[in-house]
């Protein structure tokens, strides 16, 4: 099985 | 622009500055990212006095743009601090003429930073493919692995029924160059995403004849589709094996 990354945990706000 | 994206995020802003219009937002549940621009060259003429956010929910503007004829032209007019955005449409001969106003809203969305990245892979494929493959391998799975090699890239998928792969090698159309495969490797890759997401981005498909799709390792995939002056990209975060 694999998990769903976030894409907010790639790129940062600005 | 909108028809292509509306499924996927649907309060957005549309921030209007000298250099044309540009959108950012992030899907309901911030797996996928949408950034799109339209340079001042999409448009004749392109006024902007002031940056500015056009806060705008896109099931309410495709209500209206489904009023325009496909030929209109559209003239879209904010004041400077605006509660609407008036949306004008006129047939080719002018015999026509229809305006609408929408009501705008304030949307508090953070802005994401998109690093410059240097891609490992970078495939250009004609986008009707892309979106057979997604479609295709979307029926047998939830998700799609994409492996680019020096030898062509694949997508692989298994599911409850049993397994599928299709295999692209680079390929050149000398007499039409977004029906070409081509790839451009630095290092090998291989990621798996969720096609439901693939194959809400190939909703985009009838904006370009090719899309590009750009991967690094454990970075999420980046989707471009050009337009005559701007582009239409999709991020996708990948998923990761436990």
């Amino acid at each position: 099985m694999s998990s769903q990354r976030s894409i907010s945990s790639f790129f940062a706000p600005v | 622009v909108v028809e292509a994206i509306k499924d996927l995020v649907q309060d957005c802003n549309f921030d209007c500055n000298d250099d044309g219009i540009q959108l950012q937002a992030m899907d309901n549940s911030h797996v996928a990212l949408v950034s799109m621009k339209l340079s001042t060259g999409a448009f004749s003429p392109f006024r902007c006095d002031r940056n500015i956010a056009l806060g705008i929910n896109l099931n309410s503007l495709m209500k209206v743009l489904r009023a325009a004829g496909n030929d209109d032209i559209l003239t879209l007019k904010a004041e400077d601090q605006p509660d609407s955005l008036n949306l004008v449409f006129e047939s080719p001969g002018q015999d026509r003429m229809s305006e609408y106003d929408i009501k705008l809203m304030d949307i508090d969305q953070e802005h994401l930073g998109i690093p410059e990245t240097e891609y490992a892979a970078t495939i250009s494929l004609p986008s009707a493919e892309f979106q057979r493959i997604c479609r295709d391998l979307s029926a047998l799975s939830e998700s799609v692995s994409i492996e680019a090699s020096k030898d062509g890239v694949k997508f692989s998928c298994s599911g409850d029924i049993g397994n599928g792969s299709v295999t692209l090698r680079p390929h050149t159309n000398v007499e039409d160059e977004s029906k070409s495969t081509s790839i451009a490797l630095t290092e090998p890759v291989n990621l798996t995403f969720s096609l439901k997401y693939l194959v809400n981005f190939c909703k985009a498909s009838s904006l370009s004849g090719s899309v590009q799709l750009c991967l690094s390792n454990e970075v999420p995939l980046l989707v471009e589709f050009k337009m005559g002056a701007g582009y239409l990209r999709f991020y996708l975060a990948p998923k990761i094996g436990d």
